[in-house]
């Protein structure tokens, strides 16, 4: 048996425009910790990890471990039909081949449920190691995705490069080239607005654009995105979901042939 | 001409 509880469902519809886009199919797993998604994209090229912590829930009843293959198209549609201040319940009974999404308005004039088909899905999870980021940039989420939509108006692939002058997102195209920079301005007053840059190391990788705008879906999520380099390793773009847990996104490089 | 690299290069199955 499985009820989830969630008073503020818009959540949960944030959660599900932000990762539809990259991963059609995908094995939601609960147990005592929360509720997780591990997926990568039909290329392979990213990974989608998410996790919705049990006590970020209003009820959280989750009696063995169960992983519960959806489409998240048809996800997608059924949570659209929530309004933004109902509250979502999540339900599967032991052994169904349905999970069932019930919405409640919050004056509690209006339930709704809606009860959608699983699916097998047969996926790798994989371990994702612990590691030591060379450089770690903090900026506001909304100024991410600028970014990332400008420079994919020119290019197809965003060079993203950090030194101690700042993090700079250059792309090249048949019309001409781009470059921002994005400087270390550590606004106390309003915290969202920030932008930190923790280098150890010099960092400089070159990654798909159209990857990064599918990551930038994740924005209202979070006002602010963690975007963790490593030259050996993906690149991490984190949108935090406050109090409950994350969506992180990995993303392989490119490389010179 | 870049070469698109794949997560499993970095990652391995539990």
């Amino acid at each position: 048996m499985l009820e989830l509880r969630l008073v503020q469902g818009s959540i949960l519809k944030k959660v599900l425009e932000a990762i539809k886009d990259l991963v059609n199919d995908a094995n939601f797993d609960c147990s005592a910790t929360g509720f997780s998604l591990q997926a990568m994209d039909s290329s392979h090229v990213a990974l989608v990890a998410l996790l919705l912590r049990s006590e970020g829930f209003e009820h959280y009843r989750c009696d063995r471990n169960l992983s519960m293959g959806m489409s998240l198209t048809n996800m997608a549609k059924m949570l659209k039909c929530a309004g933004n201040d109902d509250i979502v319940t999540i339900k599967a009974d032991d052994g169904s081949d349905t999970i069932t999404f019930m919405f409640e308005s919050p004056t509690q004039d209006k339930i709704a449920d809606f009860e959608m088909k699983l699916m097998d899905i047969d996926s790798e999870h994989l371990g994702i190691p612990e590691a030591e980021y060379e450089a770690i940039v903090r900026m506001p989420s909304s100024e991410f995705a600028r970014i990332c939509k400008d420079l994919g108006t020119i290019g197809d692939t965003v060079v993203i490069s950090v030194t101690k002058e700042g993090v700079k997102f250059s792309t090249r195209g048949d019309i001409g080239t781009a470059n921002i920079v994005c400087r270390q301005n550590t606004s106390i007053d309003k915290p969202e607005e920030a932008t930190i840059i923790e280098m150890q190391e010099p960092v400089t990788l070159t990654f798909a654009l159209r990857y990064m705008n599918s990551f930038a879906k994740a924005t209202p999520l979070a006002t602010q995105v963690t975007i963790s380099l490593s030259s050996e390793l993906p690149v991490v773009v984190e949108y935090k979901i406050a109090e409950m847990g994350y969506v992180r996104y990995y993303l392989a490089p490119k490389i010179e042939e | 001409p870049c070469l698109q690299r794949k997560i499993l290069e970095y990652f391995d199955g539990d």
